[in-house]
């Protein structure tokens, strides 16, 4: 379902940072809160720096669809569990 | 662990364990479930001070104090906001703990394995008796718990990547994968953030998975990623069957009680008494009450048909591998006399029953058999195996190590067999998975890293594939237990780790970020999707140095793909001079795979200084013979040698 929230991870282009943002995670905050309403509220998990440069958040699939249209978003993954082998 | 030094050939005062001062100063970054850091393979005793590289912190809770890190765990978080988002509210303290702690055992496990300290009269059950000591003894450890009950998400997994390149760490040691087939690259969270971890200088170890023996069932199969199968050592714990008609199958177990003695018990098959995999309570009391059970494998857990056996009154259990398994042993801690046996062993027993009035058996366990016979290294039935999925021009996985009967640090949350109904606790056990062939290897790499700062990521791993072998210590190609045959470099890549041998490599294949873009260019992904490996919106030109093919990427051994339209195709390669002598000349040997012609061209590399770079061009022909099967593969390999150092490189042919 478009409103069922997943975690998603989400790419993003390094210089894409408006200059008014003090740093990326206030940011990725602020891209969340534009996003479209959901009954579910969204979550910031995670920024990343160094391994990938993005955030991680809980979504749902609607909103992480729009997310894929903000200026500076490369990707956006649904979050998978890995199994210890 | 205990033996796999020996049998990786690693001792003190010489070799790579002296010429890496047993890896003092690396750090190994360790992502898994967790440490239980009272072991004594976490002593920290002769270890000098944390290297001053090291940025991280260990992470304190009701369960794990700050004195749980010390000169050998450097450092300790746990990653779960992933984790408790998927479970839509905070993690059940009563069932985990959400400290570094490690409840489950894996990651105590793994941990020991790649770094832990010298223990002395380490065992499980006096079974795998000796001293144990991780491959890079006097590397640290840094645990990022990032496995969970329910697994280990993606986004926990990146977490903790990001912040142990942040930390300073220097091998990341990741036993963990995807279920099913690789996802694409750049929608396999493990492959970006290990390039990103690499980019920083940093060697990313991972399990090749336990998906075998299937084809193209290897994870972790990004060329930037070292991919680890699993295989065995010369070590066996051996239990055998005895038939009341005498004949004698070999079985093996962990089994510690009290023994079943000479005398022959009746013996029926699950499968006429309820429950042929034997599940706890299915069995009928009044067919299994002072008898000795048979029950497949699959279904339950291994040890818990033990449970059910004993439940049902029955007094000893003979687990036997259906076609699914076939000859694969692997011992386990049962609960009471129990040994495994092989597909055609348990054929055998099954129609002993079946044929037999009153047929009666006994289990003989004889401990823990180190020697020759059967010979060593064997890969893994379990261990995923190649061809490469995503990329077939990719041969993978890399290498194999010892993975297979690992003794190494246990949890003191869980039992060995890890189930409810076993109330013993252990500082060791014996597990086996490539999660356990991994961090050998990481271990190793650790060493090579301490041995040569400067080398990069791709460098290491090239040490350890041109100078991995692929016999066995009876001098025949190592076997795949799957199958009972020879195994082939798309099972073991470039064979089982030789790290003395990878110590003085002589030639190295370098490869750095770029060439890993210009790969990723070579197998059709276009700028958009190149960008979470760049982090930037590409212009077109990104793929301007693209490669001919994802086969001239400069790794370490070819794989070859022909088809009706390609009958010859070329490959380059570069390599590295890293031996001692500027004027080395090197001279190439081919061993085609039948159907194929191969020409190396120089096939002599004169070398006039130290670090110079020299390529080379190979041309891989198909003759007819090869084109006219529907579907075949063929083995070789390219070899220089200089009359001191052998860098062989695997050949993998398709049609």
């Amino acid at each position: 379902s478009s409103d069922c929230p997943q975690n998603f991870i989400i790419h993003v282009s390094k210089s894409h940072k408006p200059s008014l943002f003090s740093s990326h995670h206030h940011w990725y905050s602020s891209i969340l809160h534009s996003l479209p309403p959901s009954p579910h509220p969204t979550k910031l998990l995670y920024t990343y720096q160094l391994s990938i440069n993005g955030f991680s958040a809980r979504l749902t699939s609607s909103q992480a669809n729009k997310l894929k249209h903000f200026p500076g978003i490369l990707s956006v993954i649904p979050d998978q569990a890995r199994q210890i082998h | 662990t205990t033996r796999t030094p020996h049998f990786l050939g690693l001792s003190d005062g010489v070799g790579l364990w002296q010429n890496s001062h047993y890896g003092d100063g690396i750090i190994i970054g360790v992502l898994d479930t967790g440490i239980w850091p009272e072991r004594p393979s976490f002593l920290d005793s002769g270890l000098p001070p944390v290297p001053n590289t090291w940025k991280g912190t260990c992470e304190t809770g009701p369960d794990f104090p700050a004195s749980a890190c010390n000169r050998k765990i450097i450092g300790a978080r746990a990653f779960y906001k992933g984790y408790e988002s998927y479970l839509e509210g905070p993690i059940d303290e009563m069932k985990e703990s959400k400290s570094p702690r490690d409840t489950e055992g894996h990651g105590t496990h793994t941990a020991s394995t790649a770094a832990g300290s010298m223990v002395s009269n380490a065992s499980l059950f006096e079974f795998a008796y000796g001293e144990a000591r991780g491959m890079a003894t006097n590397a640290r450890i840094a645990a990022y718990k990032i496995c969970w009950k329910m697994g280990c998400f993606d986004s926990d997994i990146l977490a903790a990547m990001d912040q142990a390149i942040a930390d300073g760490v220097d091998v990341i040691s990741l036993s963990v994968g995807a279920t099913g087939y690789a996802p694409q690259y750049d929608h396999d969270s493990i492959a970006i953030g290990a390039f990103g971890a690499a980019n920083h200088g940093i060697v990313v170890s991972c399990s090749a998975g336990n998906s075998g023996p299937g084809p193209s069932t290897a994870v972790n199969i990004a060329p930037w990623i070292l991919t680890v199968g699993a295989s065995t050592i010369d070590r066996e714990f051996p239990a055998d069957v005895v038939l009341g008609d005498g004949r004698i199958f070999g079985g093996v177990s962990l089994y510690s009680g009290e023994p079943l003695g000479d005398s022959k018990l009746p013996l029926v098959y699950g499968g006429d008494c309820g429950d042929r995999y034997c599940h706890m309570g299915s069995l009928n009391s009044s067919k299994v009450e002072g008898k000795i059970v048979v029950c497949d494998r699959g279904g339950n857990a291994r040890v818990e048909k033990g449970g059910a056996v004993k439940l049902a009154g029955g007094l000893g259990m003979i687990l036997e591998n259906t076609a699914d398994n076939g000859e694969e042993l692997i011992s386990d801690a049962h609960l009471i006399p129990a040994t495994m046996v092989g597909e055609a062993a348990g054929n055998k027993i099954l129609e002993y029953i079946k044929t037999t009035q009153f047929p009666t058996a006994t289990i003989s366990f004889r401990g823990t058999v180190i020697g020759p016979s059967p010979p060593a290294p064997k890969v893994a039935a379990f261990s995923s195996r190649g061809p490469n999925h995503l990329t077939p021009e990719i041969l993978k996985p890399d290498v194999i190590a010892p993975g297979v009967n690992i003794l190494a640090g246990w949890t003191g949350a869980a039992a060995p067999t890890d189930l409810d109904i076993d109330p013993r606790r252990v500082d060791f056990n014996i597990i086996s998975g490539t999660s356990m062939s991994c961090p050998h290897v990481s271990g190793l790499a650790a060493l090579l890293k301490k041995a040569y700062p400067n080398w990069s990521p791709a460098a290491i791993k090239s040490a350890l594939m041109t100078t991995a072998y692929n016999l066995d210590n009876s001098g025949h190609t190592i076997n795949d237990l799957a199958t009972g045959e020879e195994a082939s470099p798309f099972i073991y890549g470039a064979g089982h780790v030789d790290p003395n041998r990878a110590l003085n490599p002589g030639l190295v294949y370098d490869i750095d970020s770029s060439d890993y873009i210009a790969f990723l260019c070579s197998i059709g992904y276009d700028s958009k999707r190149i960008e979470v490996f760049v982090r930037e919106p590409n212009s077109s030109d990104v793929c301007a140095t693209k490669l001919a093919t994802p086969g001239d990427l400069n790794y370490p051994s070819f794989s070859v793909v022909f088809n009706s339209n390609d009958h010859v195709v070329k490959y380059r390669r570069k390599v590295k001079n890293v031996g001692t002598s500027a004027g080395a000349v090197y001279e190439a040997k081919v061993n085609a795979p039948p159907g194929v012609k191969i020409s190396v061209s120089p096939s002599k590399l004169e070398f006039s200084a130290v670090n110079q770079t020299l390529s080379y061009e190979v041309s891989f022909a198909s003759d007819s013979l090869g084109l006219s099967s529907v579907e075949s593969q063929g083995f070789g390999s390219i070899e220089w040698s200089d009359g001191v150092h052998l860098v062989r490189s695997p050949i993998a042919v398709r049609w």
